[in-house]
């Protein structure tokens, strides 16, 4: 799964996934990636995207739950991402990448690794794999 | 407003034996597409078109688990899907089943932009690839030496792999054995995360 969030300088945010689901799926097989609110959410707070166990994202309606938490308990998203990977994921095994409409990045996932990076506009570059 | 601002994923959950070379194969794309990315908000692009730009080079290259290079079904065929949504009017788009379009994250982009739907699949999808004009490839496009390798391991394990980036010389078997991890109420030996 590959995803890709952004908040351009206007403080518009957006995001986007796209994936192959599991290897030898079962054919018709959908996952959390083209589920608007489990692996991919956006809104005037922020852009998710989700990868990892895709029915465990599901359950969680994992992206939308960061934008959730920051619009009705309001959380920074640092502190909205925390709490999603924390108290929603049940069981499950996953990861997530997130913007806010303030310019913050945030990286989150309870997972063995995750393939990931980030920029801001202040010069701010990072690659990374493990925790 | 805090000015810019992109991550980008390439998957979770990785086999903690994945070869060097590999972690910096995936580092070096992570990298490329960043850039690819701070160019294109540089010169003042949408936030929703940057994640469009960014997530088809994602697909471009078979190294992840998407368009070129996707995981395989049960039947050794690539069922593809993708979403967008952009936040400032809370629009979206998204594909199912996708098996000959060369970049899903765009046919979703069109059904956010062009259909009166948010969500496509299939058969229905495809159609609407067609009459939209996107780039048509055939299915094997999609499908690389190391994922037949490691459909093979995952039949032979009879399992859904627990990482299908382990290299076919891996402990594949084991890895999907030895696991106590369930999903969605059944051991990971039948199933594994992307």
């Amino acid at each position: 799964t590959v995803g890709c969030v952004v908040v351009d300088g206007k403080g518009h945010c957006a995001a986007g996934t796209s994936t192959g689901g599991l290897m030898n799926k079962m054919m018709g097989r959908i996952g959390d990636s083209p589920l608007i609110g489990a692996g991919t959410y956006a809104s005037e707070f922020c852009g998710v995207s989700c990868t990892g166990e895709g029915e465990a994202i599901i359950r969680a309606t994992l992206a939308r739950d960061v934008s959730a938490v920051m619009e009705y308990k309001g959380l920074n998203l640092q502190e909205a991402v925390d709490y999603v990977i924390k108290h929603r994921l049940d069981e499950g095994f996953a990861g997530l990448i997130a913007v806010s409409n303030k310019g913050e990045v945030v990286c989150g996932f309870n997972s063995n690794g995750m393939f990931r990076g980030c920029a801001t506009e202040d010069g701010f570059m990072e690659v990374a794999i493990w925790e | 407003m805090g000015g810019w601002a992109i991550a980008v994923h390439g998957g979770a959950g990785i086999d903690p034996n994945l070869p060097a070379e590999r972690q910096e194969e995936a580092k070096q794309l992570l990298t490329r597409c960043l850039n690819l990315g701070i160019i294109a908000l540089r010169s003042n692009v949408s936030a929703i078109d940057v994640v469009e730009l960014v997530i088809r080079e994602l697909e471009t290259d078979p190294l992840f688990n998407s368009g070129r290079g996707s995981a395989l079904t049960e039947k050794g065929t690539v069922e593809m899907e993708a979403s967008i949504m952009d936040g400032t009017k809370r629009r979206c788009g998204a594909v199912s089943g996708i098996t000959t379009v060369k970049n899903p994250i765009s046919l979703a982009r069109l059904v956010m932009d062009k259909s009166p739907h948010s969500y496509l699949a299939f058969s229905g999808a495809e159609d609407f690839a067609r009459k939209q004009g996107v780039e048509i490839v055939d299915n094997e496009y999609f499908v690389t030496d190391d994922n037949v390798g490691m459909l093979k391991l995952a039949k032979e394990a009879n399992s859904i792999l627990f990482d299908y980036r382990i290299p076919p010389m891996g402990c594949a078997g084991a890895a999907a054995t030895d696991s106590p991890i369930q999903m969605n109420g059944l051991p990971i030996s039948i199933y594994a995360p992307e």
